[in-house]
């Protein structure tokens, strides 16, 4: 036990890298460009402000570049750039909202790989509001590993137009690419979750190009979700209970649980022993369970609708239409329903088929799945996904497409959750939770019946042309 | 801002109870399994003694469970004890030494699940050798999630007659089945990495299995292998250079990293302008990246064949016969080589082809591979594993196997490295590294070809029995 050492998660994900999704040199850079992306769209929809976001990615030599990546939002104050930037599991994104960010890791680990390859550090230029006065200063920044904190090496103040967060990093072992998982094409496929952003790419060669906004409806701003009773742990209600300010049970439920009014209360004490008007801090582990066990006998009304904000049936066919051509298309958005713990998601899923529908591998069209969580596209680690397993459980033959690997077919599917059940830290693939797995199921097949109409209806076509 | 908080390791992996590999009801008891096996291995083959596991799972009602696992490994000192068991990222495994744990998360993360799914404590019975004399403590323990640390509930000194560990945990919303999933399975996989092993289990109605031991040879110790030159990042020696205790870059380099003699020094000193009679803390960047370099254009013996201990050819031939009773059997343990960072790893792999070999579905035997990670069977994730990457992207047509799905084929592999580039902390999948995937492939090649060989004299055969 002499080599008893305990770690903070700095050193830890130095050690991993990976698991923050650098594996490899275009993964790495394509991890880069989603994490600041995910932050800024994040960012201004948060403060209700359409995203435009500026990127330029210059190349300095074989594997070597320096991206400066810029947006609109809100800005970050002053004292928070270090703990944005240098601290691992430091965010704003840990409530029951739903939000691309979720974990506190994202930026830090951009941060850290650029700090790994290239010794360099981080220039973070942010402006933003402080008591209705435009403020705005310029960091350099170094994460201190061993301690998970940022060492502040420069600092400047500066005269800002308007608000927003800018990063410069340096990056060495990553490489640009116009393939599939490459940088271009992951901004291409957060355009189709998100198309009220604008997004300005400059490329290695100097080529600019403009990704239009679409819509110039902003989406509504999520809103919090309470946990809801059907679903919810008694280690939940234990752990709110130690660290509320409610002074009573009763309140510290209805206040902490979605659809849980004081009728509810009333009808939930006449179904258990428990005194009501306790403190919470005095809540035993038995009462809890029996407060669970009461949820599952009670009628609840189905988790609000209004907090999780998909991207819509309509925009999808629309944008799956604009990039894909299909010769048909069905989209559709699901009811809210709950996963463990009561968490609320919503599966939204389409399928385009025909046209440039697929992937064009060679001279055939292979069949692509489009996965999303909360509007931002997942590229890697597809097999493990349990959107990936949802769609390829069917039984394709019922629908018409015979071999499901080689068809002119696009699958979308896209997952919103106040807390989207990722499987690693990399965000890049999702737990196969029960509830999950069969809404995917569920979704996928109410869109591939009207393919199935479709296919029948083409194949009759067919046959009357021929008599 | 005002939501702007920092969490704990243990309040991440609580939020994210998925990401340690709990997901899903049979998964998360198989995962409780992983984690108490694999430590009690490590623990008993650092000792130099061959493993005895006694494991009991009781059922108390429906997906609801009481879990006794003892060993007879060398025990854990009393003070140690809250950090092993309550405390995320603590371990003595961050050394450059092969081992099955890694990120000293495995039994805290146990600890975790019992807690959250009962509220119940979880009993620590550990029996330890100091000064030579045998010492015995029984302790009752619980988490504190916010501040990662243990609270002692109990405590009370026994009298061992030997040294090992005991735990005792409680679990709901888990299920012990006899699926390929499951924990009966999980150990089954286990014997054929470890044949030294011995695992008594008794099931839940109260069967008693006892996995006897194939070997009574104990494995030969592991041993620390430093980074290789080839492959060491700038930042690896920045790193090392602010943690060494060493007062010149001369013994900085040959004592941090392996086949670095004073000779190699010598001629490292002619490639570059650097004075390595310095301060390691002085070292520059740009000095690290000149030497990393410099590296490049030297010639360095391949990394040490004996700090890495794979399962070897004659074992994998021994186990997979065993279980499988094939027509036809492969296998290969190759030579070390080194991925990102200059760390070494071995790939081994093995075909069996025919008799029980591949996985019975209905009545067709469908292709299974078996993959392990430092001799440890991994169960969960295979669509994004490097190793299953591996194996597919082979031509299978050209060894005779027309349909790799569907098959009489069981296709083993495992890697052997003293960090294992896991996809997450549920240690189920690996990261795509170039140097990994390209090595699988080879060695998968290397035994497909002798199947290839073997299926054309069994076709010649019966071309011959026709006329
Ligand atoms: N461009 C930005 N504008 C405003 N705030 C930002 C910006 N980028 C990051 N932040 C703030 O910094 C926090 C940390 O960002 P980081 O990417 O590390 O974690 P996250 O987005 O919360 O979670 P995840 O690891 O899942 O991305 C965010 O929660 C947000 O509060
Ligand atoms: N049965 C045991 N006997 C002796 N020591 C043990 C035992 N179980 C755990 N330990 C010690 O406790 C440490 C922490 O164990 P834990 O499973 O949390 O992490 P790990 O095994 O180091 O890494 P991983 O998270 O990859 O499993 C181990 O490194 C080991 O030193
Ligand atoms: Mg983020
Ligand atoms: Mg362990």
């Amino acid at each position: 036990f002499e080599e008893f050492q305990e770690l903070t998660a700095s050193e830890f994900f130095r050690k991993n890298r990976q698991m923050l999704g650098f594996s490899g040199k275009i993964r790495s850079l394509t991890m880069v460009f989603h994490e600041l992306i995910t932050n800024s769209l994040d960012a201004a929809e948060e403060a209700g402000i359409l995203p435009n976001i500026k990127i330029n990615l210059k190349r300095v030599g074989k594997d070597h570049y320096i991206l400066e990546h810029e947006d609109n939002g809100p800005g970050i104050p002053e004292d928070y750039i270090p703990k944005v930037f240098c601290t691992m599991f430091a965010g704003s994104k840990f409530r029951n909202i739903q939000s691309r960010g979720q974990q506190g890791l994202g930026c830090s680990g951009c941060v850290l790989l650029s700090q790994m390859t290239t010794g360099k550090p981080a220039t973070i230029t942010s402006a933003y509001k402080e008591d209705g006065e435009l403020k705005g200063v310029k960091m350099s920044l170094k994460m201190d590993v061993k301690k998970n904190k940022g060492l502040v090496l420069e600092k400047e103040e500066i005269n800002p137009d308007g608000t927003g967060v800018r990063v410069k990093l340096h990056f060495k072992e990553v490489s640009y690419s116009l393939s599939e998982q490459g940088a271009y094409e992951y901004i291409r496929r957060t355009m189709i979750g998100n198309p009220h952003a604008q997004i300005t790419f400059t490329d290695p060669t100097g080529k600019k190009y403009v990704f239009k906004r679409a819509s110039k409806v902003i989406p509504p701003l999520p809103k919090e979700i309470l946990p809801h009773p059907r679903g919810v742990t008694a280690d939940d209600l234990i752990f709110m209970a130690k660290h509320t300010d409610k002074r009573r049970f009763r309140s510290l439920l209805t206040s902490s649980l979605s659809r849980m009014s004081t009728k509810k209360v009333k009808e939930l004490e006449k179904l258990t022993n428990i005194d009501f008007n306790k403190r919470p801090r005095d809540m035993t582990w038995e009462e809890a369970e029996e407060i669970v066990e009461a949820f599952k006998r009670m009628d609840f009304m189905a988790p609000p609708t209004k907090g999780l904000i998909p991207i819509g049936k309509d925009q999808i066919e629309k944008g799956m239409k604009e990039i894909l051509n299909p010769e048909f298309i069905a989209a559709t958005t699901r009811r809210p329903l709950t996963y463990r713990g009561g968490v609320p998601f919503i599966i939204e899923a389409a399928v385009a088929y025909g046209g440039k529908a697929g992937r064009l591998v060679g001279e055939q069209r292979k069949t692509e799945i489009m996965r999303f969580a909360n509007r931002v596209p997942l590229t890697f680690d597809q097999g493990s996904c349990a959107l990936t397993e949802g769609v390829k459980t069917l039984d394709w033959k019922r629908y018409g497409i015979r071999d499901l690997e080689n068809a002119p077919l696009t699958i979308f599917i896209n997952i919103v959750s106040t807390n989207v059940p990722y499987l690693s830290t990399g965000k890049q693939s999702i737990a196969p939770e029960p509830e999950i797995l069969q809404e995917v199921r569920q979704a996928t097949m109410q869109v591939a019946r009207k393919l199935q109409k479709h296919i029948r209806a083409k194949k009759a076509a067919k046959e009357e042309a021929k008599r």
